[in-house]
């Protein structure tokens, strides 16, 4: 049990969760007479992986579609995380499934963030909604009328990279979702965070009613412990995965992969 | 970890929590806990009063480096590279650079040599605007190898004191882009023999063990030079730094500590480990 919480802990598992779902799977083995085995070995990396499983998943990607007026996807996150870039990925995806996505640029803090959005937006030939000057949480309150107005089905706002301990920015993106009434709301979170994913999964959870998890860069080589953190500590399922730069790399996420990923 | 305890392997327990959850790995840890046992058994370290100060001892030494700040080239341009993963704040921290040394008085030139990324050449030049120092960009989907090569010659002509060169953000598992890092990294040296002076790379504190391989796998390809560790502000300690040193002699020379131009600081090792205790 110790070779799996060393693996766990280096592939970057939240230094409590690893604790917690060591003591689970410990249960899981003695109760299942499996300690007392001649070569538990086997038995014990079976528990360990299904329990990962089980843990990472069940598989969803639903979209809590709206049945009256545009549905309202709003994503959030730390600073970098790929929220722009998946903002884009996203509408692409929902424009296969035939819908007609309009792209908010809700970030008015970093230069060019809006240019950003509507460089993504030209490359898809989606409109893009910014104003400037303007507050993000009217500036989205504003976005849903325009897509009402010129029949668009899905709003998508992009907001600015925030830390989770920044209680005017955490208060700011609260706001946008009161006014805009998402019917779901992304973490996007990067592959890569350590043990900081839970501090900063437990605030947004709590300041907003995070609805999903989107976990980007997963074609890097990072062992992605902090899907496990997150998944934790916040209940909500990981629904896509960014598997790289281009808009098209973007799929619905696989929790028996990410299982076998984070134990290496 | 209170004062006045023996040592015993609770208290050791509870400082291993301190360096995972710190994002110091597991490899290192293991290191740190051994050379604190090895302490104890050769009487360095009698009672639990003593060990923080001998654990923070030896994390201050594991960190320390002679320089702090950009090793200045014989004669200027000093040219320096800035390369990292995806979002890990390299633009933002060329922007701190270029704010700092301007306020210096020193003559700061930007290369924008993000080529690929959505409106990265708008981001760049923004920041020039902002901070009033030059900006030599081509548009995007040029040759970041051209653009670095047109800014060193104006770097030269313009008689800058120094050069900051922003580049793509890449992972280092992406084989095509650390060869066009590489390459980057040769025009430079091309037009100015020693350039670049350094090469900075950017951590993003919140980033766990991985950053230990993002060091390893782009110092094969190109020397870095020093490291920029950049969102410190948050809440993640950025601990993959002493991970970092344990295994590769590369200095931490800045570190970031917010999104605006001023928030950048030099790396000192005394106030980083002290901040992990905090
Ligand atoms: N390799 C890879 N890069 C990605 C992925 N998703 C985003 N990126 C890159 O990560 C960097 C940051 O992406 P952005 O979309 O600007 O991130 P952001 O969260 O909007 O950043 P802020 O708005 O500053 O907080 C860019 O270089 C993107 O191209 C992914 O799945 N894989
Ligand atoms: N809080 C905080 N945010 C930072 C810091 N440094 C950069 N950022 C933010 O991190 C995000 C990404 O910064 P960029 O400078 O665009 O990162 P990059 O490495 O150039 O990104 P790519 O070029 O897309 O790879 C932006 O929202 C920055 O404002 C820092 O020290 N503290
Ligand atoms: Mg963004
Ligand atoms: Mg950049």
């Amino acid at each position: 049990m110790r070779e799996i919480r060393q693996a766990l802990l280096g592939a970057d598992v939240s230094y409590k969760v690893v604790k917690s779902f060591i003591a689970r799977v410990t249960e899981r083995a003695v109760g299942e007479g499996v300690l007392r085995s001649v070569k538990p070995g086997q038995q014990v990396v079976k528990i360990v992986h299904d329990a990962l499983v089980e843990m990472m998943g069940p598989v969803d990607h639903a979209i809590n579609w709206s049945s009256k007026g545009p549905t309202v996807i709003l994503m959030a996150g730390l600073q970098g995380t790929g929220k722009t870039t998946s903002c884009a990925k996203l509408a692409r995806f929902f424009v296969r499934k035939g819908k007609r996505p309009l792209l908010v640029a809700a970030d008015v803090k970093r230069p060019a963030a809006i240019e950003q959005l509507k460089t993504l937006g030209r490359q898809l030939d989606l409109p893009v909604y910014s104003e400037e000057g303007k507050r993000p949480p009217m500036i989205c309150k504003r976005a849903l009328k325009e897509a009402e107005a010129t029949g668009r089905d899905v709003v998508i706002l992009d907001t600015a990279g925030r830390l989770a301990i920044d209680a005017g920015m955490m208060a700011e993106v609260a706001a946008v979702a009161k006014k805009t009434d998402p019917h779901e709301i992304f973490l996007v979170c990067d592959a890569m965070t350590g043990q900081d994913a839970v501090n900063s999964a437990e605030s947004f959870n709590r300041e907003l009613e995070l609805t999903g998890v989107i976990l980007t860069k997963l074609d890097g080589d990072a062992r992605g412990g902090a899907a496990m953190s997150v998944k934790e500590v916040t209940g909500k399922p990981i629904k896509f995965a960014g598997i790289g730069e281009k808009i098209e790399d973007f799929e619905e996420f696989h929790p028996d992969r990410m299982a076998g990923r984070i134990l290496g | 970890i209170v004062a006045g305890r023996k040592v015993d392997a609770d208290l050791l327990d509870e400082i291993e929590e301190v360096l995972i959850t710190s994002d110091v790995g597991v490899e290192a840890t293991g290191n740190i806990l051994d050379r604190l046992r090895e302490a104890y058994e050769e009487k360095e370290i009698e009672d639990g009063e003593q060990i923080i100060p001998h654990l923070k001892m030896i994390l201050k030494e594991m960190l320390e480096s002679d320089g702090a700040g950009i090793r200045w080239a014989e004669t200027a341009p000093t040219v320096v590279l800035v390369a990292g993963v995806n979002g890990a704040g390299k633009t933002t921290s060329i922007a701190k650079l270029a704010y700092h040394y301007h306020g210096e008085g020193k003559k700061v030139i930007l290369a924008a040599a993000d080529t690929f990324r959505a409106a990265a050449v708008e981001q760049l030049t923004i920041w020039s605007e902002r901070i009033g120092v030059g900006i030599v960009k081509h548009q995007t989907g040029a040759d970041p190898a051209a653009v670095a090569f047109d800014a060193v010659e104006a770097a030269v002509a313009r008689e800058a004191d120094i050069l900051l060169v922003d580049t793509a953000g890449r992972l280092h598992t992406q084989d095509n882009l650390m060869r066009e890092l590489e390459k980057v990294y040769r025009v430079l040296g091309k037009k100015i023999p020693g350039a670049p002076h350094e090469v900075i790379m950017v951590l993003d504190a919140t980033t766990g063990q991985n950053a230990i391989q993002q060091v390893k796998v782009f110092g094969k390809d190109i020397p870095i030079t020093g490291l920029f560790l950049a969102k410190l502000d948050g809440s993640a300690k950025g601990g993959a730094v002493i991970a970092i040193r344990d295994q590769v002699d590369v200095p931490v020379k800045f570190i970031g500590v917010g999104e605006g131009p001023e928030d950048v600081e030099p790396f000192v090792a005394d106030d980083f480990v002290e901040a992990l205790f905090a």
